[in-house]
Formats: structure tokens, C-alpha cells, sequence
């Protein structure tokens, strides 16, 4: 679905961190259903990355769908993802816009 | 159950 969104945007984050350095708010049964980014930490991964940006929400982690997780599970799925060592990277899938769709 | 405060939900990583 998120690639239907012309506006949606593939970010792949390398590890280049020992910490990811974002903060997410909202989530299922919020007023904010999808994550958004609130905060990137100067040093952490995503920041090394350069193209996440503050208030970008994210629909998709390493191809699987935040949509209808709550704020806890949508948490758990980003913090496994980077912690995974399968994989040196972790891809988001963005939007600079607020859909809830 | 009434939407949470979504500002009460903000997870750092």
C-alpha cells in the first residue's frame, strides 16, 4: 500500500551507529496512527544517513506495515529490526505526510 | 477504551 503513495520515500539507514538515534510518537488508537519521527540524535545512524527527517511518518519497517500496530508493537518491530545482525541496514519506508489511510 | 494521548507515547532508540 505504502507504494502506491507517490510521496513515500525508501530510506535505507546503515549501522553505522551503535544506537539508531530517533524518537517515534503515536501509533494504533492514537490521534497519531501512524509513527512519526519527533526527534533525530546528531551521531546516531539514522543522522549519519541524512535522509530521515524530523516528521516523516514511517509506514513500513524492512518491508512490513506499522499500519494498525500500536505505539508498544511498532516500537518493538524498530528496535529488533537494528538490533537484528543479519542485516547492516534497516529500511524505512517514509512519508512527509500525515495519512492515516 | 478512548484514544490514548499520543504525546504520553514516545519511544527512543
Amino acid at each position: 500500500p505504502g507504494l502506491l503513495d507517490p510521496t513515500s520515500q525508501l530510506v535505507r539507514v546503515g549501522k553505522s551507529a551503535t544506537t539508531l538515534g530517533i524518537a517515534i510518537e503515536g501509533g494504533a488508537n492514537t490521534r497519531q496512527p501512524l509513527p512519526r519521527i519527533v526527534t533525530i540524535q546528531r551521531g546516531g545512524s539514522a543522522h549519519n544517513c541524512g535522509q530521515l527527517r524530523v516528521g516523516q511518518v514511517i509506514l513500513e519497517v524492512n518491508g512490513v506495515s506499522l499500519r494498525g500496530r500500536e505505539h508498544r508493537d511498532a516500537a518493538r518491530l524498530i528496535a529488533e529490526a537494528f538490533k537484528n545482525k543479519e542485516r547492516d541496514h534497516v529500511d524505512f519506508l517514509v512519508t512527509e505526510f500525515n495519512v492515516a489511510l | 477504551s478512548p484514544p490514548k494521548d499520543y504525546e504520553d507515547e514516545v519511544t527512543f532508540f
